[in-house]
């Protein structure tokens, strides 16, 4: 038996088309402290590691763990027919092949439920060691979605490099180049419009921008989001969902040959 | 020139 009662719905809409365009089917891991998901792109160059935990929820209840394969589209479809203001809640049943979404409007005069087929997907799970990282650039997301949408427009990969400067991002393309540098700044009225630039060592490191572009579709979920680089290991871009968990993509590099 | 790694390269199975 599991069910899971969200009343802010809209996270969970939000959390699906973070997500959906990277990854086209998934497991959802349940358990009693909350549930997860981890996948790569078909390409493997991207991981997704969602988090959401059982505090956030108005009611929880997940009798033994389980795991949901699902179809990432046929799960956005599903709740974009639920309204914004809805309470979502997932419903399951061990052994069965179905999972079952209902909405609720917030004066409770309309309750729907889909019922989506889930699938089995044979996915394997990565081990994501802990890191200590050269470089953690913490930023307003939409400025970090306008750079990336930016830097886009004129090539196809952006060279991140953090000194005691800044962080510089950096792009080159048939018709040009262009570099966006931001100082750390955090003389601001509020607290996620500072930009923290928190560096042990400088990293420079070089990232395919239609990733990055993908990651910012997260956007809505976060007012800040966080980078984290170490030359050897992938960049994470974490956008954290209040009070609740977090979604966290992490890209591998482009490197030398 | 530059080549794409994978994230595999760097995480592995449990």
């Amino acid at each position: 038996m599991l069910e899971l009662r969200l009343v802010q719905g809209s996270l969970l809409k939000k959390v699906l088309e973070s997500i959906k365009d990277l990854v086209n089917d998934a497991n959802f891991d349940f358990s009693s402290s909350g549930f997860s998901l981890q996948s790569m792109d078909s390409s493997h160059v991207a991981l997704v590691a969602l988090l959401l935990k059982s505090e956030g929820f108005e009611h929880y209840r997940c009798d033994r763990n389980t795991s949901m394969g699902m179809n990432l589209g046929n799960m956005s479809k599903m709740l974009k027919c639920a309204g914004n203001d809805d309470i979502i809640t997932i419903k399951g049943d061990d052994g069965s092949d179905t999972v079952t979404f209902m909405f609720e409007s917030p004066t409770q005069d309309k309750i729907a439920d889909f019922e989506m087929k889930l699938m089995d997907i044979d996915s394997e799970h990565l081990g994501i060691p802990e890191a200590e990282y050269h470089a953690i650039v913490k930023m307003p997301s939409a400025e970090f979605a306008r750079i990336c949408k930016d830097l886009a427009s004129i090539g196809d990969t952006v060279v991140i490099s953090v000194t005691k400067e800044g962080v510089k991002f950096s792009t080159r393309g048939d018709i040009g180049t262009a570099n966006i540098v931001l100082r750390q700044n955090t003389t601001v009225d509020k607290p996620e419009d500072a930009t923290v630039i928190e560096m042990n060592e400088p990293v420079s490191m070089t990232f395919a921008l239609r990733y990055m572009n993908s990651f910012t579709k997260a956007t809505p979920l976060s007012n800040t989001v966080t980078i984290s680089m170490s030359p050897d290991l992938p960049v994470v871009v974490e956008y954290k969902i209040a009070e609740m968990g977090y979604v966290r993509f992490y890209l591998a590099p482009k490197m030398e040959e | 020139v530059s080549k794409q790694s994978t994230i595999t390269k760097f995480f592995n199975k449990v």
